[in-house]
């Protein structure tokens, strides 16, 4: 999950 | 209606007018669309019904697989009334001659094969939204963990398009059928696309932002 920080960051906020 | 209205806006590419014409202007500006592109579809896949049910692994994953042919299938549809050419932005048009000067004449090829697939059906905004949420809940992720969620959002996709073509293709019984059809394709092209800008990635010489080199590297 730390290698795809970006993807998991966003898909986390535009909720 | 709901994928209709979560649809992302048009994007712009705006190639820098300071660097001279080459191919790594020309990759370095796809790059950059595809980067800003891929933020709008992380947030439209929030909106497709059932999506933001799934754990929270699933949904990186489907978008892990899929990203490309989302970036794909929004080129092919834009594109769709300019013969030959592919409308990467309204302001981004490429023929083949660009193509083939920015080394990307083989996936210019590939790509104008779907777009052909679908202006011979006359692909309509309300089957190409569904189509795409389709191919995201169809990504064959090896890294599924509730496979049943998935497997009920791909039915729920499914179900509305069967639904949109009963009452809007009572004509044609098999177009569903029909669309499902180009995923192959989709998929495919899809492959070679990452696969090409992999490779550019290793030669280094074109700049790529961290959110499309996390999802390259994540095909890897």
């Amino acid at each position: 999950k730390e290698k795809h920080k970006i993807l998991h960051r966003l898909l986390q906020n535009s909720s | 209606t709901l994928l209709l209205g979560a649809e992302p806006e048009k994007v712009c590419a705006m190639p820098d007018p300071a660097l001279p014409d080459s191919d790594i202007k020309a990759l370095t500006t796809l790059c950059d669309l595809a980067d800003r592109e891929l933020v709008l579809n992380i947030s439209w896949a929030k909106h497709i019904p059932g999506f933001s049910s799934l754990c929270l692994s699933d949904q990186m994953s489907l978008l892990q697989s899929a990203w490309m042919e989302i970036l794909i299938l929004r080129v092919a549809f834009r594109s769709l009334l300019c013969e030959d050419k592919l409308v990467f932005a309204e302001d981004y048009i490429m023929d083949a001659e660009q193509a083939k000067s920015a080394g990307l004449l083989e996936l210019h090829k590939v790509i104008l094969q779907l777009v052909r697939r679908y202006r011979s059906m006359r692909l309509e905004r309300e089957e190409f939204v569904t189509l795409k949420a389709i191919a995201l809940a169809n990504s064959d992720s090896m890294h599924i963990e509730d496979v049943e969620a998935v497997q009920g959002l791909q039915d729920s996709l499914h179900e509305a398009l069967l639904d949109y073509e009963c009452v809007h293709h009572r004509e044609d019984p098999r177009r569903t059928g029909k669309l499902i059809m180009t995923l192959p394709l989709l998929r495919q092209t899809s492959a070679k696309a990452v696969q090409h800008f992999c490779s550019i990635k290793q030669d280094g010489r074109v700049p790529m932002h961290k959110l499309f080199l996390e999802l390259l590297e994540a095909n890897v």
